[in-house]
């Protein structure tokens, strides 16, 4: 028995062909966040604490389809969700519909820790976070250029896709399933 | 989406998602990472965090399932998650795990999926598709 951390940022139809400068940063982050969760373990930190620590990290990557970074609704706005679980006391804490929330991963907690619910959703979400003091920004701190695009092509072709993995439009077959690209 | 599980060297577990969703999802769409035992889920035997198509991960309660073929059927966690992970609507669903004593599994039916990993032996990975090509050591 020994320690041992995994982590994602994603999965999808995520073409081979993904330019260098696309797939870089977001190796980078991994690389990064695996380190981060690494030292964590080795400095006997509790796992609860490594995958929220990571978590946070990746979220506040944007390149990676959480926290700043995450992809638009069909208005353009963001609703960020995340949860947390700890395997022991299965303890856990869930949040949805956040629009504001920097680390919506530390609020998923706060609700395991400091609430007697599971989950918090939307307004009742986002005023809890405010009676927690936890960091928030406007709304359009967690939208980039790349997010806008992204948006811009699916409603071009009225599609859901799954988040930034899904290869542009162009590159996508016109028999793929609407649902994910 | 994003995700982490992790186990320490005593065999307690954690796991943790967060995600934006899907581009041009409608207002008010809920995904899997929010409910418990579909995008994230932990008890003493693994820790699990998915990713893909949300709906799909919800019909097939994925964290869960995991666990309980884990508990229930003796599965090892890699054979647990490849079950559920071959078993789900293809180019919907990938996850990464860790079981209580220190395995990892982090299988995928699209594509690629980014991940990363490592275990007290030393050994440690990061990757996007399937192909070794594509593997670095840290």
């Amino acid at each position: 028995m020994g320690w041992a951390i995994a982590l994602h940022g994603g999965a999808g139809d995520i073409p081979l062909s993904l330019p260098v400068e696309r797939r870089l940063p977001r190796e980078e982050t991994l690389r990064r966040c695996l380190t981060l969760g690494i030292a964590a373990l080795k400095d006997n930190h509790p796992p609860l604490d490594v995958v929220e620590l990571v978590v946070c990290e990746l979220e506040n990557c944007p390149h990676f389809n959480a926290g700043r970074g995450s992809v638009l609704t069909t208005i353009g706005t963001v609703e960020m969700e995340a949860s947390i679980m700890e395997g022991n006391t299965k303890n856990c804490g869930a949040v949805s519909g956040l629009s504001t929330v920097v680390n919506p991963i530390s609020l998923a907690r706060l609700v395991m820790e400091k609430t007697p619910h599971i989950y918090l959703a939307f307004d009742g979400a986002e005023t809890f976070a405010r009676e927690q003091g936890v960091i928030t920004k406007d709304a359009s701190h967690f939208i980039t250029p790349e997010t806008i695009e992204r948006l811009t092509q699916a409603k071009a072709v009225n599609r859901v896709q799954i988040d930034y993995t899904q290869p542009a439009v162009e590159e996508l077959s016109e028999n793929c399933d609407s649902q994910i690209g | 989406t994003v995700g982490c599980v992790a186990v320490d060297g005593n065999g307690n577990l954690a796991a943790a998602t967060s995600t934006g969703g899907l581009v041009n999802k409608m207002v008010g769409r809920i995904g899997d990472t929010p409910i418990i035992g579909a995008g994230t889920y932990a008890n003493s035997f693994c820790a699990v965090s998915a990713t893909g198509k949300g709906e799909a991960i919800v019909r097939a309660t994925t964290g869960r399932d995991v666990a309980a073929l884990m508990e229930y059927k003796g599965l090892s966690l890699k054979d647990a998650t490849d079950y559920v992970v071959e078993n789900a609507p293809k180019g919907t669903t990938g996850l990464v795990a860790v079981s209580a004593n220190g395995e990892v599994a982090m299988p995928f039916n699209t594509t690629g999926m980014f991940r990363a990993c490592a275990k007290e032996d030393g050994t440690s990975e990061i990757a996007i598709w399937s192909s070794v090509q594509n593997v670095d050591e840290l």
